[in-house]
């Protein structure tokens, strides 16, 4: 509890009014932002904690795994997805009903496999390419990413879904260009 | 040379190829179509004279524009076309620091435009607030609705306080509220039953303006302090120094009333609590996994 605490100070902090408003000094919006950023980082230790206790693992294999979090994916941006042909993700839903999510992952291949579940169940997925010129790859942000694997997660009501998303061989969807009249 | 169409089974976005832009919406489902037009704009921040109350400048606490009317980034948008089976996006630059992405995912009842703006230039010794407006030609008469922190819907009435005579001196920034998650604009027309309805997935400021209209400022990059109590402009420079991008979502859906009420609900709450993502490469094969 002492990790979420970081957090929950974090948070309290943030209670005060020109943090709730955006009115703050800028050095005090660092400040804020940096409390916000360790307290988060404290709390993915506890989830990582949490995950691999609630997976049950066979006793030949009993390691804890590592779980790590992609903070930038809003900016298709994710050190793991993009350089690795191969990796497991977890999606956890917090809410109390079962939700359908379309997830987009910054990758580098061309094509991938998708398999969930115990059975392996494929899972449909498309690869769009990200496109400079809506600075989706923004030069800003250092990926390495050429790519957005999109699929559609359907996820248990307060309970998680695992995927093993492996690169094969394929094609990207094609992006037409349009010329407009002026 | 012909229009561009984004659909799925559910919905459709025409897009003009004259200008880019969005032209028409349609919801399948409920056969409901409406002329539909969106742009991103900019007001310029007053500079102010902080000397006299009467001329306060925009600024971290104040929003004030100098002028009504907002400009254009551009009138028309560049397009690049993604069709896929899962995902369809029509991707829009209109200027070096405004693009969009307007994608339609498979069965999804409402379209996702994913702005990104910034930096904002500041060149020309302008402050700049941009927004993005959606403008369509419901009867909206004077009103539209936000949401008070997620919980209960308001209406809001164009220049105008439930609890005391409001004497409007600000056309623009005193008919903005805040957008927490969510604003809908309704055709209150009697027997009319379209609602059009903006998600957002960040708190922002908006309003409508004019009846059919609903904008949302999305970025701010001001040069004056607006005394206040911060003692500095709102001009973050970021690492680069050349001020900030910002990106972020709306969903956006057309429907009934009804259907709408349904759906903002439903999917307010899955933007607020989305779901976690943790990734590991473990050396375990897919079958030890399983």
């Amino acid at each position: 509890s002492y990790k979420i605490d970081v957090l929950k100070r974090a948070m309290g902090v943030s209670q005060h009014h020109d943090a709730v408003s955006g009115t703050e000094k800028q050095a005090v919006a660092y400040d804020y932002a940096e409390r916000l950023a360790n307290g988060s980082a404290e709390c993915q230790e506890v989830i990582n904690i949490a995950l691999n206790k609630l997976q049950d693992k066979a006793p030949s294999i009993a390691a804890a795994l590592e779980w790590k979090f992609c903070n930038y994916l809003n900016v298709s941006k994710c050190g793991l997805t993009e350089n690795n042909t191969a990796f497991y993700m977890t999606v956890y839903n917090p809410l109390g009903r079962p939700v359908d999510k379309w997830l987009r992952l910054p990758v580098r291949g061309k094509a991938y496999t998708i398999y969930t579940g115990p059975n392996g169940e494929l899972v449909p997925n498309q690869v769009v390419p990200l496109s400079k010129e809506t600075k989706m790859v923004p030069d800003h942000n250092n990926s390495r990413a050429t790519a957005d694997l999109v699929f559609k997660a359907s996820l248990p009501a307060l309970g998680f879904n695992t995927y093993y998303i492996s690169q094969s061989s394929g094609r990207r969807t094609a992006v037409r260009k349009v010329r407009q009249n002026r | 040379n012909s229009d561009v169409t984004l659909k799925n089974e559910r919905v459709s976005v025409v897009f003009d190829s004259m200008t880019g832009l969005v032209k028409e919406m349609t919801n399948t489902d409920k056969g409901i179509s409406i002329p539909l037009s969106q742009n991103f704009f900019y007001y310029i921040g007053h500079d102010g004279d902080n000397s006299k109350p009467e001329k306060q400048a925009s600024g971290a606490y104040i929003f004030r524009p100098n002028e009504t009317n907002p400009y254009p980034i551009n009138t028309s948008a560049t397009l690049e076309i993604v069709n896929g089976e899962l995902v369809n996006e029509v991707r829009q630059v209109f200027s070096n620091y405004t693009s969009q992405v307007v994608r339609l995912y498979a069965g999804s009842p409402y379209v996702e435009f994913e702005w990104t703006v910034g930096p904002i230039p500041i060149g020309d010794n302008k402050g700049r607030e941009v927004i993005t407006r959606y403008m369509t030609k419901l009867a909206s008469d004077n009103k539209f609705y936000t949401d008070a922190n997620g919980r209960e819907i308001l209406q809001r009435v164009r220049n105008y306080r439930p609890t005391w005579k409001l004497n409007q001196t600000e056309p623009v920034a005193g008919n903005y509220y805040p957008i927490n998650s969510r604003a809908f604009i309704r055709d209150e027309v009697a027997n009319s039953d379209i609602q059009f309805t903006v998600l957002n997935d960040r708190s922002q400021g908006g309003g409508s303006i004019q009846d059919g209209n609903l904008e949302i400022m999305l970025h701010r990059r001001l040069l004056h302090d607006d005394s206040l109590g911060v003692g500095e402009p709102l001009n973050e420079t970021g690492v680069a120094g050349n001020g900030l991008v910002v990106r972020g979502k709306h969903y956006v859906y057309l429907g009934d009333k009804s259907s709408s009420a349904k759906l903002h609900r439903d999917l307010g709450e899955e933007i607020f609590m989305a779901p976690i993502t943790a990734f590991t490469t473990s050396k375990l094969t897919p079958e030890e996994w399983a």
